[in-house]
């Protein structure tokens, strides 16, 4: 797995602008419930966002109304 | 401050959303074997 | 006036079955269960295709599925049916307006038990598009699909029965 070449991935989310799934691995898939949330996060001009959880830093970019969550 | 070893880049972030959107368009592709209609 | 090529609508039916494989993030999907052109009119399958090929033909088994479909394509013509002709208020996360050269069109999502369903009239005709998954093919995953394959389908877009 390419994503996997940055070890700190521990997992993805992707979704599309009804809050629907894409794909979603590792800890993502068990997390599908954050894309509520992380759907309203705000995102900057180039379409990057950052958010805390309790253990996991969600990094989110959209593009094209496909949002990445990916999880390190 | 968040450690760095938990960190992508934006770059990383960027490229990884275009190679699944990029996978997931090219495998969305259907083969069409001819023409779906005859006359008649 | 035109008919269905049979045999290419079937073909290409199951060219749509196949399932993805995202090596970028190592995911993977199943194959679809089946896929289906049925009547916008009454439900009724023109054609279709599934996964289920080590079922024995002619089978009891195989009968039991085609009439599984059946019933399935006719509940959901019957949602697809409501959900069009209801003006006031569409659901959003499960409804997406399409256009496709210049002609538009919706995608469903459908919940049915356990598994996933996706429907689309192929626009200005009286044939929908129907996706059958298991319940672990995203619902996201199976729209793109779907309009991926509508778009595809020009050749039946205007085709009218009777």
């Amino acid at each position: 797995m390419e994503a996997e070449q940055n070890s700190n991935i521990k997992g993805t989310i992707a979704f599309d602008s009804h809050g629907n799934v894409i794909e979603s691995t590792g800890v993502g898939s068990t997390r599908i419930e954050d894309i509520c949330e992380l759907s309203r996060v705000a995102l900057d001009a180039e379409g990057f966002a950052q958010v805390q959880g309790d253990s996991l830093l969600v990094h989110l970019y959209k593009r094209d109304d496909v949002t990445l969550a990916v999880y390190t | 401050t968040t450690p760095d070893s938990t960190k992508i880049s934006k770059e990383q972030l960027k490229r990884l959303h275009s190679r699944i959107l990029d996978e997931i368009s090219s495998q969305s592709q259907v083969d069409k074997p001819g023409p779906l209609t005859v006359p008649f | 006036m035109v008919m269905l090529h049979s045999k290419n609508v079937k073909v290409f039916l199951e060219n749509t079955l196949k399932p993805y494989d995202l090596h970028s993030v190592d995911f993977k999907t199943s194959s679809l269960q089946s896929s289906i052109l049925l009547t916008a009119t009454n439900g009724g399958i023109m054609s279709f295709a599934t996964s289920n090929s080590d079922v024995p033909k002619n089978s009891i088994n195989e009968i039991n599925s085609v009439n599984n479909l059946k019933m399935m394509s006719l509940l959901v013509k019957d949602k697809w049916s409501e959900d069009e002709n209801n003006t006031v208020e569409q659901p959003t996360n499960s409804c997406y307006p399409v256009e496709i050269e210049s002609f538009k069109t919706k995608i469903y999502t459908y919940e049915m038990e356990d598994l996933h369903a996706c429907v689309a009239q192929i626009p200005n005709s009286d044939l929908l598009l129907l996706f059958i998954a298991e319940s672990t093919f995203p619902y996201g995953l199976l729209v793109i699909k779907i309009e991926r394959a509508i778009r595809e389908l020009s050749d039946l877009f205007g085709y009218r029965l009777g």
